[in-house]
């Protein structure tokens, strides 16, 4: 463990956190992309199956408990408790045009050629493209509430930070996992534009719209 | 080096 692998997590903890309580508190889901948020559930339940299989630390553990706890809750709250406040208009994204070709990536590159693997590598490529039906609803609604663009800059962060994480343990450990690095890439830059409007935006105590 | 195997990480 380094400490940008911590605060990594700490950060992702802190994006779920933070929407759970949005939703919750304000009893609305305005503005969220229940699709993304069903990606991010099928990414932890695919990469925590190891839960059942092996124990590695208390805390990496009760990290996957939380992690998974949160997001099957979240997407209750969006698509049963309060799904009178989702705007399902907004959010059309195709995700089967993620999950398939994403499926037929995880079979053809991968480490090892074992279920526990192949839903691992789903889990990983899925992760780095589950955030696209939230980024494409707030291009189609041009605006995010200030609650939910926190959420977004704690989400883009801690892959941000995963990456030096790998760099550190290239570097001191001799370890990387080259197909976790390129997902993790691609993921982060699909945060870049979002990065430029939080920065220069929402930093600045504007609202976050983009030009309709 | 060791390619593979990030299953100690979230």
């Amino acid at each position: 463990m380094n400490i940008f692998r911590l605060f990594g997590d700490l950060s992702h903890l802190a994006a779920i956190i933070i929407l759970l309580l949005k939703i919750w508190k304000s009893r609305s889901c305005a503005g969220i992309s229940g699709k993304s948020q069903i990606l991010f559930a099928i990414v932890f339940t695919t990469r925590y199956l190891d839960l059942l299989t092996s124990f590695i630390s208390l805390y990496n553990t009760s990290m996957k408990m939380i992690y998974i706890g949160c997001s099957y809750a979240t997407v209750y709250l969006i698509y049963a408790k309060f799904r009178a406040t989702y705007d399902g208009n907004h959010d059309s994204f195709r995700v089967e045009f993620l999950i398939v070709p994403v499926g037929g990536l995880a079979v053809l590159i991968n480490h090892d050629f074992s279920l526990l693997e192949i839903l691992w590598t789903f889990s990983i490529y899925l992760e780095s493209v589950a955030i696209l039906p939230q980024l494409f609803m707030i291009s189609k609604t041009g605006e995010a509430e200030t609650i939910t663009t926190h959420y977004l800059f704690c989400q883009g962060l801690y892959r941000a930070l995963y990456l030096i994480n790998w760099i550190w343990r290239f570097y001191f450990e001799g370890f990387f996992d080259m197909i976790a690095i390129v997902a993790g890439v691609v993921q982060t830059i699909l945060y870049c534009d979002f990065f430029y409007l939080y920065v220069t935006k929402v930093l600045k105590g504007k609202k976050l719209s983009l030009p309709a | 080096l060791v390619d593979g195997g990030a299953k100690d990480e979230l």
